[in-house]
């Protein structure tokens, strides 16, 4: 048997919202130590990794490894039944084919089981090394969505060149083009409000802008971004799932012809 | 020109 409880249900609406745009179905392994999944985009060009530790639920209880085909867009429509502040537990029973999410208001008045039918998925996997990327970029993850957002107006392309100064955005197409700089900030009141550059080497690197505006779908699990680049090495964008876990999104850059 | 390249080309399948 499987089952995980989370106080806030929202958390995890908010994984599945952060995913779903990029892969709609995914296998979902469970284990003693958590839930993680690991799936590509339809074009393989952006992979999503998701870690959520066991520690971070409420209670936990996985009895053997199970690995769960799951649809994220059916899922994600269950997820909007559930209250802003509404406890949610996912189980599955042995011998099961279904995944069973019951959701239980805070004055514990109102209490609803949905029931998801688990698919049989072919599920590729990609063995991504430990990278010391020559930069890392730290800024309000608000702030990227937004840039991400303005830059596809002007492109299909973000040129992102990192210098330990600060990092621009730039793009260009048929209408024009522009570029949006951040500085390093230096004196900040709010840690989260912060855009920081640890760089040994300056980089840039050029992105398809519609991928990076799916990853920016799980902007709202975290204040802030991590964006880790090397030259001619995927991007990783980070967000932390609270002190339990992350999403990790890897796109492969543009290269010249 | 810039061309999209795929990931298969960073990451080893296992």
């Amino acid at each position: 048997m499987f089952e995980a409880r989370l106080a806030q249900g929202s958390i995890f609406a908010k994984v599945i919202e952060g995913l779903r745009e990029l892969v709609t179905e995914a296998t979902w392994e469970c284990s003693g130590n958590g839930i993680t999944l690991q799936a590509m985009d339809s074009s393989h060009v952006a992979l999503v990794s998701l870690v959520l530790r066991s520690d971070g639920f409420e209670t936990y209880r996985c009895d053997r490894n199970m690995s769960l085909g799951i649809s994220l867009t059916s899922m994600s429509k269950v997820l909007k039944m559930m209250g802003k502040d509404d406890t949610l537990t996912i189980r599955v029973n042995d011998d099961s084919d279904a995944i069973v999410l019951s959701m239980e208001s805070q004055n514990q008045e109102e209490f609803a089981e949905y029931e998801l039918r688990l698919m049989d998925l072919d599920s590729e996997h990609l063995g991504i090394p430990d990278t010391d990327y020559s930069c890392v970029v730290k800024m309000p993850s608000t702030k990227f969505s937004r840039i991400c957002r303005d830059m596809a107006i002007l492109g299909d392309s973000v040129t992102i060149c990192s210098t330990k100064d600060g990092v621009k955005f730039g793009a260009k197409g048929d209408v024009g083009q522009g570029s949006i700089r951040l500085n390093q900030s230096t004196n900040v009141d709010k840690e989260e409000d912060a855009v920081s550059i640890e760089l040994r080497e300056a980089v840039a690197l050029t992105f398809a802008v519609r991928y990076l505006n799916m990853f920016c779908k799980a902007a709202p699990l975290s204040n802030q971004v991590n964006l880790s680049m090397s030259e001619d090495t995927p991007l990783m964008c980070e967000f932390k799932v609270g002190d339990m876990g992350h999403i990790r999104f890897y796109l492969a850059p543009k290269i010249e012809d | 020109r810039l061309r999209q390249s795929q990931l298969w080309m960073y990451y080893k399948r296992i």
